[in-house]
């Protein structure tokens, strides 16, 4: 069979300006892991190598400059398969972890399970020789920018909501008698449109008919168009 | 996230990959990185394949396991990718993207978000991209 070996670097809204420091790193990535794969004569160590070399990486979303959670942590998953025995390892929610797809490994030849995560998770990777890491020192300058964009988002829309509250609901506001719903939906979906043009397409009249719909909906980290 | 797929001289298929996640997630929450058949998938009968994107999209769309069927049942992988897209796309209002490389040797890469850096490596080629039509 003709060895062959793809990389990716994540599906999403990747600014121009870093393009090509994104491209280098692929190529990097491919050359590290295609070499590792036909030094072992293991696919397994290829794709490991090559992610490693990924996470190690800062501008990459995954190991160290990862995306930051809700309280400004990094957390990670990862998994590794092999289509022989068809063996999985994978982990979740790590945060001390600085290579976790290593430890996705650990759980596919060191272990019975298939996915451990968190705590758990954490231990299991430090009983197998892969040293604790403080979660600070997996945050970039990059996904701390990202944090505190994503952060402005919600505080804006959360204080918004707020406002829209003291406005329309019937308790803090007895003038506004208590409309029928169809009503009240209405004006919601106009008060987003006006002040918020981007999330109406979500905010249909199906979708918010109620205060919890909206806080719902504000509450969601700002999905504009970020994957994972 | 990042991710890889492999097929060695011995016909035999590995994927590996990882992920922070999205940026503001709460935590505790897991995307379809950690989940066999969701994110990623490996058989030597049928081939290999990782998606990225959308964690809960494709977790709802058990993505990588609609690809793998679809090869199993003959697809090309490329034609398999595309199609696990649209399916993603149209049904779940989800993007995102997927490398595979079928028992045969035959290669998938599609995306359906903004942009998908990616690489590819033989023994003698070094393909790589980012834009669609790269």
């Amino acid at each position: 069979t003709k060895p062959m070996l793809i990389v990716h670097a994540g599906a999403s809204k990747i600014p121009d300006e870093l393009c090509m420091a994104y491209l280098r790193g692929v190529r990097e990535a491919a050359n590290s892991g295609f070499i590792a794969m036909m030094e072992s004569k293991s696919a397994r160590d290829g794709v490991e190598a090559a992610v490693m070399a990924m996470e190690n990486n800062p501008l990459f979303f995954a190991g160290t400059g990862g995306a930051l959670n809700l309280e400004g942590k990094v957390e990670c998953d990862a998994a590794i398969m092999e289509g022989r025995t068809m063996k999985a390892g994978a982990v979740g929610g790590v945060k001390t972890v600085r290579n976790p797809i290593r430890a996705a490994r650990m759980v596919m030849d060191k272990s019975d399970h298939v996915l451990l995560v968190g705590e758990g998770a954490e231990k299991f990777a430090a009983r197998n020789g892969l040293p604790a890491v403080d979660n600070s020192n997996l945050i970039t300058e990059y996904a701390l920018k990202n944090f505190k964009k994503n952060q402005v988002f919600n505080r804006s829309i959360h204080n918004s909501y707020s406002a829209w509250y003291q406005r329309f609901c019937p308790i803090q506001n007895p003038c506004c008698c208590l409309s029928s719903l169809f009503r009240r939906s209405i004006r919601m979906k106009l008060y987003i449109k006006t002040h918020f043009p981007h999330l109406s397409d979500r905010a249909s009249s199906k979708e918010v008919t109620s205060k919890t719909d909206l806080k719902r909906i504000c509450s969601t980290p700002a999905m504009d168009g970020s994957c994972d | 996230s990042v991710g890889a797929v492999a097929l060695d001289a011995q016909g035999r298929t590995a994927v590996a990959l990882s992920t922070g996640g999205i940026t503001g997630k709460l935590p505790g929450r897991l995307g379809d990185s950690a989940l066999p058949g969701c994110g990623f998938y490996a058989d030597d009968n049928v081939g290999t394949v990782c998606c990225t994107g959308h964690g809960e999209m494709i977790m709802r769309a058990a993505l990588a396991q609609r690809i793998i069927s679809a090869i199993s049942r003959g697809e090309r992988p490329q034609k398999a990718c595309q199609e696990g897209l649209d399916f993603m796309r149209l049904r779940l209002d989800g993007y995102g993207g997927v490398i595979a490389i079928s028992a045969s040797g035959g290669i998938g890469l599609s995306f359906s978000a903004f942009r998908m850096p990616w690489a590819y490596r033989t023994t003698d080629e070094l393909h790589y991209g980012i834009e669609k039509g790269d």
